[in-house]
């Protein structure tokens, strides 16, 4: 099995997208052969990664229907050793389609398993919601990986995202474990930041990782270039915390 | 009929709760009998305007299920003149639930036109998607507010989210209009909230508001108080930025 990675929060706008396109992009570079999967309707992560809304045939909502594999749906990026199932615009109306399918949290976890052949990470950007397709995130990963932005706001919802793991590990996929929570976005300049990253810390401990992504314009900017911050300007502070992700997640793992 | 207002973006994190519940503190300075619907299963307008967890008795959902009406739901705020209808975490549901009852999409629309007897304007925040409950919203209101954040992910979702309007205006609401755009956590220092900026006003002309919302640190640290900027830090240029929205809302109506 490849090792599968679901990137989820249901809070909008706290980093899923941008982490797991540039966490996946550090990955490929140490080496890994990686698969970014766009969950999203949105198509935030295949636009990051560089794919014409024009250009993506055979796209991850295929996969759902069960009428294409994983390996029909990965296309080549300009990463070496990165692929991509890009997201498609059904994938809006896919939560009242699926709903009525036998095992329709389990539509992508057959697929993933496929992906083994070919990838050593899988990771999945989820939708802002704690919707059919996110479960059928959870039920296709390992691990969860929970981008937390430092807000007032964000914090809130962390005990309900808490919560859904749990009752999927309950139920429908027992071997999901919490990869880690990463705190996005911070500013070191912003009070309120330093006060919440101080309560997730109090509160999770060793669960969050001590590599923090900051604030950084030139995160924000790369994907109006259709390339990962990593890409386009790597010596920048958040390009350099994206590596430094990796490699901790890694280490982590036992195999850094 | 109450003036309804639904304050929507598919896209996460680019202030449609932090812009419900100012533009509603706002609009109730000024006099204005408002109330606060807050459709989002996070809850995070109820917690914005200081309605505890364990204190939301009577939700939106139960308006949803026909068991209650917009009076019963609605509750007091601190701020005199300003309801709301509180958020339910039951919503996180409702999409696969009510999506096989009648008339799924007018579930709220009954219950708002019972408001006018009590208020002027109703504002209601949508959850970070274009699901069942947006819709709903969409339905029920007769304008639309789209919060955009000047970044590029954002800009992205922008033709999804007209198109999903003009689908709603010619089927199931042919009196939906659009209010306007409002750009938020705009930052004068960053060239890429120019460009963007400058993009959407080239396409969408005097359909973008005047006022601009500037990103400012005291917005964010207002919903930890359980109260808007408005009330938090009424000098700070968050809350001196909503203020003219409102204004600049009630002109563009021919009230101001
Ligand atoms: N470290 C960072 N520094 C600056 N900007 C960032 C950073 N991380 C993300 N951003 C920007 O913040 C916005 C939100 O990030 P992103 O889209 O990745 O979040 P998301 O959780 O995927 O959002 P959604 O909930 O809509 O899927 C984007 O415009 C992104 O470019
Ligand atoms: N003008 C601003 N300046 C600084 N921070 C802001 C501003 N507006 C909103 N924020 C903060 O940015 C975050 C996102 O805003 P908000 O939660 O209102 O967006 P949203 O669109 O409602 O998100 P969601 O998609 O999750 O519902 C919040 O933590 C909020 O406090
Ligand atoms: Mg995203
Ligand atoms: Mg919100």
């Amino acid at each position: 099995r490849a090792r599968t990675i679901a990137i989820a929060n249901q809070k909008g706008g706290v980093g899923k997208t941008t982490t797991a396109v540039n966490l996946a992009t550090a990955l490929a570079a140490i080496g890994r052969r990686v698969a970014v999967v766009d969950l999203d309707p949105q198509g935030n992560a295949s636009t990051g990664l560089g794919a014409a809304r024009s250009a993506r045939g055979v796209t991850v909502y295929e996969i759902l229907l069960g009428e294409a594999d994983f390996a029909a749906a990965a296309v080549a990026t300009a990463i070496p050793a990165l692929s991509l199932v890009p997201s498609s615009p059904d994938l809006a109306g896919a939560e009242l389609e699926l709903s009525t399918r036998p095992r329709r949290e389990f539509l992508l976890e057959a697929a993933v398993a496929g992906a083994a052949a070919s990838f050593d990470d899988v990771l999945i950007d989820c939708p802002p919601s704690l919707n059919l397709l996110t479960i059928n995130a959870l039920v296709a990963a390992d691990r969860v990986l929970v981008p937390l932005q430092c807000e007032f706001y964000a914090l809130e919802g962390v005990a309900q995202l808490m919560r859904t793991i749990e009752r999927v590990q309950r139920g429908l996929n027992p071997r999901l474990g919490l990869e880690g929570i990463v705190l996005t976005m911070y500013d070191r300049r912003n009070n309120l930041c330093e006060s919440v990253a101080a309560d997730v810390r109090g509160h999770f401990g060793s669960r969050v990782y001590d590599t923090v992504i900051p604030r950084n314009v030139r995160v924000s900017e790369a994907p109006s270039h259709g390339l990962p911050v990593l890409i386009y300007d790597h010596r920048c502070p958040g390009a350099q915390a994206y590596m430094q992700l990796a490699a901790e997640l890694l280490r982590r793992r036992g195999e850094g």
